[in-house]
């Protein structure tokens, strides 16, 4: 037997049970899923269903409201997309001289009050004309009128693959709780004289825990 | 999708029977991403003796469900039987785009029913 879900309160409540204030509207088509996501729901899809019925119990290898592909406690992981891509003015493909700087903006607005950071971290890809010898300089600031101090430095070998910066504890307090939206300018510096690269993307893997919907590990019964 | 309670209303003994939750089916398929939908399961069934004196896997029954279907056997009209209510439970979790164009994945407790008891 089929049965559609009638719209109104029985599927308002089950969207509230899921944490979800309203059903979202249909999947923004311009967005492709991130491979990082697919790569962490397969992991615990592959863990959950190894934990089903008729085998170990869940309790046995299967940590609750922690990701283990990264290795911290959270029931909640947010891929956001950098909002001020579509205001930055197109880059020329190499500069010389005085590199830029980029704005990033992320919209934290989903992120509810009682849930708790527990990783924020930054992924970059650029482009570069070249490869230079010294590698590069990353900076992160607070983005605002007059520029911030810089809250993070971190040294970029190379820039093939994605730049990976926990903002955690340097741009964010860890007991703070999760700004509106967050405003960041980065710079990317070469140690030698170099051409400058571009910034591609920028997005940020949030990753929350919700302590209302984390029940401690429930102990086998004797 | 359910499976059809079989024997009468309570279906024979207490236990889990199939229930698959197609996200398709509740039209959610369009910001789910992952999975298509998951097997949530669902408790049906008798607790009357002897079904509420075994727990699925050998554990022992609660002393209490006993009780109540021992008193349920003498004396119909006292007490109802026990129920048959899910007593072990497991997690999933869904991949899903949010309103702001996030890509979400959240990790759920006590979505799939893996075994049923008297209580």
């Amino acid at each position: 037997t089929y049965a559609p879900v009638p719209p109104g309160p029985a599927a308002a409540a089950l969207l509230q049970a899921l944490g979800l204030p309203d059903a979202p509207r249909d999947a923004p088509t311009s967005r492709p899923v991130p491979p990082v996501m697919w790569r962490l729901f397969r992991r615990r899809d592959h863990q959950e269903a190894r934990a089903g019925p008729r085998r170990t119990p869940p309790g046995a290898n299967l940590r609750p409201c922690h990701v283990e592909g990264l290795g911290v406690p959270g029931n909640i992981v947010r891929h956001v997309p950098d909002r001020g891509a579509a205001a930055r003015p197109p880059e020329p493909s190499s500069a010389a001289g005085q590199c830029p700087e980029w704005t990033v903006v992320f919209d934290l607005s989903a992120v509810e009050p009682a849930e708790r950071p527990s990783q924020a971290r930054l992924e970059l890809r650029f482009a570069a004309a070249e490869a230079t010898a010294g590698g590069w300089e990353l900076s992160v600031a607070p983005a605002g009128a007059s520029p911030g101090p810089v809250l993070l430095r971190q040294a970029v070998p190379t820039l093939g693959t994605p730049v990976r910066a926990e903002l955690l504890g340097a741009a964010w307090a860890r007991n703070a709780s999760t700004p509106r939206s967050l405003r960041l300018t980065l710079a990317l510096r070469p140690r030698a004289p170099a051409y400058c690269a571009r910034l591609s993307e920028a997005s940020l893997l949030l990753v929350t825990l919700d302590p209302r919907l984390c029940h401690p590990l429930t102990r086998p019964r004797r | 999708e359910a499976e059809p309670a079989v024997g009468g209303s309570s279906g024979g003994a207490c236990r889990a029977r199939r229930l698959y939750v197609s996200f398709r089916e509740v039209g959610w398929h369009r910001w789910v991403i992952a999975p298509r939908g998951f097997l949530a399961n669902y408790c049906q069934g008798k607790c009357a003796l002897p079904a509420a004196m075994s727990e699925p896997g050998g554990a022992p029954a609660l002393n209490h469900a006993v009780l109540r279907a021992l008193m349920h056997a003498a004396a119909p009209g006292a007490a109802g039987l026990p129920c048959c209510v899910p007593a072990r439970l497991s997690p999933i979790s869904v991949l899903f785009f949010d309103n702001s164009d996030n890509v979400v994945l959240r990790h759920y407790e006590d979505m799939v029913v893996d075994e049923c008891g008297c209580r």
